[in-house]
């Protein structure tokens, strides 16, 4: 069946998150998790963080106003560590 | 402000850059020109001295790169983040990276590469990214015309707590970012705009939707990048759908998010005399339709149907709006009442019974 465009967008916001979070929050990738330390913070986790950085409500769900932030244009440094 | 971890920072005071390569968008003289007001702004705060050099290696490089530049932090193609650099070390420690894929400007369209580059020399020298949305340190873009940048308090602080304030005998300070809930709060002008409330202060709004309890605090230029920072005035004509923001003797149209004239327009159009050099604050009363202007003690009233000041005028504000003192910061109409601004009070009039019935905390409307 076509993929319904919510389903659709719905991935393609998953991403956008995991691919932000990885970028700026240190998130690892599926590839690091498997081999890194218990302490993995899970992306609900990474999320928050991100929330509370913007100032957003700290859901821990990729919500209207955190995808908003996270499509606006920015630098590329981590905003959590380097 | 948030130092980078690990505290990272230039031991010399004296620091050199280099512009390895230019970007095709931009004339080269812009781009140099652009660098170096950007280093200005670090310089003016802190006791750093930057130096230009042509060749060989500096402690800030500066390149315009395309995707995987070979420094494990590839780009992503236009938008998404456009630039990075490194923190203060040797090697590409200080080096900034522009992604070329963007479209460098000097001016609102594109991404204005002074601001960019101002940002990232912030990373050059140790800062990460900061949490007040108002520094130049926040990590997304926003627009702010490079003539009225000024470097923000939180920046001011946090290069400081680095490196120390500079030699100059008059300490800099930079602008504060409002905060909502602020019971000092104070505004520049208020309007409707469409059913939902606009606060004006500095280079910020408040929209406010009256349903809504959340506000949304935003910089004008996001919606308006033509717009000035600190108007003073504003009404919306609901009729033609239009708002009118002043600012000294100019005032700007918009029609939503677009500006109806491209260069403002000037007060003494609506037949105001010359002495009057800024408006206070003004409102439209949609039942006359009738629009207010309120000038030190005094106020106007202009016709928009006959797009004329009406004779007679001006009057005392006392006269007509008892209980409202002069120097009024804003004012709007909002179903039968008209709010006055003064300070951090807002005070309710009703015109039916031409008194002041409730006086509030100006951001009362903020559900604090």
């Amino acid at each position: 069946f076509p993929v319904a465009p919510e389903t659709e967008d719905e991935d393609k916001n998953i991403q956008l998150v995991k691919t932000y979070l990885q970028n700026f929050y240190k998130l690892e990738t599926d590839k690091q998790s498997r081999f890194k330390s218990k302490n993995i913070k899970p992306l609900t986790e990474k999320l928050k963080e991100m929330q509370v950085f913007f100032g957003l409500k700290v859901t821990g769900k990729p919500d209207v106003d955190t995808l908003e932030v996270m499509k606006k244009p920015r630098c590329g440094v981590p905003d959590i560590g380097q | 402000y948030v130092l980078t971890d690990g505290n990272p920072k230039w031991e010399r005071k004296n620091l050199t850059y280099r512009i390895v390569n230019y970007t095709p968008d931009m004339n080269s003289a812009d781009v140099d020109k652009a660098i170096q007001k950007a280093f200005k702004v670090w310089s003016d705060v802190s006791p750093l001295i930057f130096k230009i050099i042509y060749d060989g290696n500096a402690d800030i490089m500066i390149s315009f790169e395309t995707g995987d530049h070979r420094d494990n932090s590839p780009f992503d193609g236009p938008d998404g983040f456009l630039v990075h650099a490194f923190q203060p070390r040797n090697g590409i420690g200080g080096d900034v990276h522009f992604d070329e894929a963007e479209y460098w400007t000097k001016g609102s369209n594109g991404y204005n590469l002074f601001l960019v580059v101002a940002h990232e020399l912030g990373h050059s020298l140790g800062l990460s990214h900061s949490t007040d949305p108002g520094a130049l340190m926040y990590p997304t873009y926003s627009y702010t015309e490079p003539n009225e940048f000024r470097l923000p308090q939180d920046d001011i602080n946090g290069i400081q707590t680095v490196y120390g304030h500079s030699g100059n005998p008059i300490q800099p300070t930079g602008p504060t970012t409002p905060v909502t809930c602020d019971h000092k709060l104070t505004f520049d002008a208020v309007a409707t705009m469409r059913g939902e409330l606009l606060f004006f202060k500095d280079r910020y709004f408040w929209r406010k939707h009256p349903q809504m309890t959340e506000v949304q605090l935003n910089f004008i230029s996001l919606f308006w990048p033509n717009l000035p920072s600190g108007i003073q005035a504003a009404y919306e004509n609901t009729e033609r759908d239009q708002i009118f923001l002043f600012k000294e003797n100019k005032y700007w149209v918009l029609s939503g998010y677009d500006l109806v004239y491209n260069h403002p327009k000037s007060i003494y159009d609506l037949g105001f005399p010359k002495n009057v050099k800024r408006i206070n604050a003004a409102f439209n009363d949609e039942n006359s339709g009738k629009t207010y202007f309120f000038v030190g003690g005094k106020y106007w009233r202009y016709d928009e149907n006959r797009q004329s000041m009406d004779q007679g005028y001006p009057k005392k504000i006392i006269d007509e709006f008892r209980g409202i003192s002069k120097n009024i910061d804003a004012a709007f109409q909002y179903g039968r009442y008209i709010y006055f601004f003064i300070g951090t009070r807002q005070f309710q009039f009703d015109p039916n019974v031409k008194r002041v019935v409730s006086v509030m905390k100006s951001n009362s409307w903020f559900n604090c």
